[in-house]
């Protein structure tokens, strides 16, 4: 006797949410750079019956960035979404997964993210700085001079870049560079590198101390530099924050 | 002879009463803001 035909899922049903939930935490677990994300739609879903509960479903959900950086142990639940005037980010992602006796497993992902136009921004807010592209050479002067200058005032670890994570620029009334920028701590100290940079390197895995910048720099009229770094501390890989090897020879 | 017959227009079944069609299952409500 063929299986019963599945009920239609709705997209708000508990399942679905179950399983996009599952989807979301998969997705930035295993997301290398950039940003955690947060759902923001379920957009669709399909349930192919495999036998006694035993599903896979397949599951369209749209994201939205939030501000906490991937290697950031902040829970997701805490992690604010970029709202539309910071000029937000979506992710389209298509998910198969698989519900065996209950238990949820995600056998696939794909996803691209693309950033809202700059029209609809500045339609809602003509002044709010717009994203730009992360090799612009405003954005790689603007990075370098707040790293440098965070460095020249440590006291304790000597920082080290690891990747961009964002950039915009203000052009009224004052020329703004906002950058974001993921760090990690070296085998130095501020004091040491002064002495022999070369000699700086990012802690082995059982040590690292990733950490994150925010930073902004005026121009014009007249130059104006702040910089915030803030270190995460040593974390031990959980599912959650995977230690992702490849940074531990990566440098910028 | 074989005669092809008019098939009469069926009328439509009216529902029985409290009967609601599914309501709209997807895209899920939206949780942030839509880009």
């Amino acid at each position: 006797v063929p299986a019963a035909p599945v009920a239609p899922l709705g997209c708000d049903d508990p399942e679905s949410e179950a399983a996009a939930y599952a989807a979301v935490n998969y997705i930035n677990s295993h997301s290398h750079h950039g940003y955690k994300f947060a759902l923001n739609r379920i957009e669709n879903i399909r349930v192919l019956p495999q036998g006694p509960n035993n599903n896979i479903i397949f599951l369209e959900v749209d994201l939205l960035e939030t501000r906490c950086p991937v290697l950031s142990p902040t829970p997701l639940e805490n992690c604010t979404v970029r709202s539309f005037t910071e000029h937000a980010v979506e992710g389209d992602c298509d998910i198969k997964l698989q519900k065996l006796d209950g238990k949820i497993t995600v056998l696939a992902t794909k996803c691209h993210s693309h950033a809202d136009s700059s029209e609809d921004v500045v339609q809602l807010c003509p002044d709010c700085p717009l994203l730009t592209s992360l090799n612009n050479t405003e954005v790689t002067t603007a990075v370098t001079a707040a790293l440098s200058a965070h460095n020249s005032k440590a006291t304790d670890a000597y920082l080290r870049l690891l990747e961009i994570g964002r950039a915009k620029i203000q052009y009224e009334p004052v020329h703004v560079v906002y950058v974001e920028f993921a760090v990690a701590a070296t085998n130095c100290s501020a004091e040491e590198a002064k002495e022999n940079v070369e000699a700086c390197q990012l802690l082995p895995d059982d040590q690292s101390n990733f950490g994150f910048c925010t930073a902004s720099m005026i121009t014009r009229p007249k130059e104006d530099l702040q910089v915030d770094c803030q270190l995460y501390g040593h974390q031990v890989p959980t599912p959650n924050t995977p230690f992702f090897p490849e940074y531990s020879n990566l440098l910028i | 002879p074989v005669v092809k017959r008019a098939v009469a227009q069926h009328d439509k079944v009216p529902h029985p009463v409290g009967f609601v069609s599914p309501p709209l299952l997807c895209p899920g409500r939206i949780r942030h803001f839509k880009i």
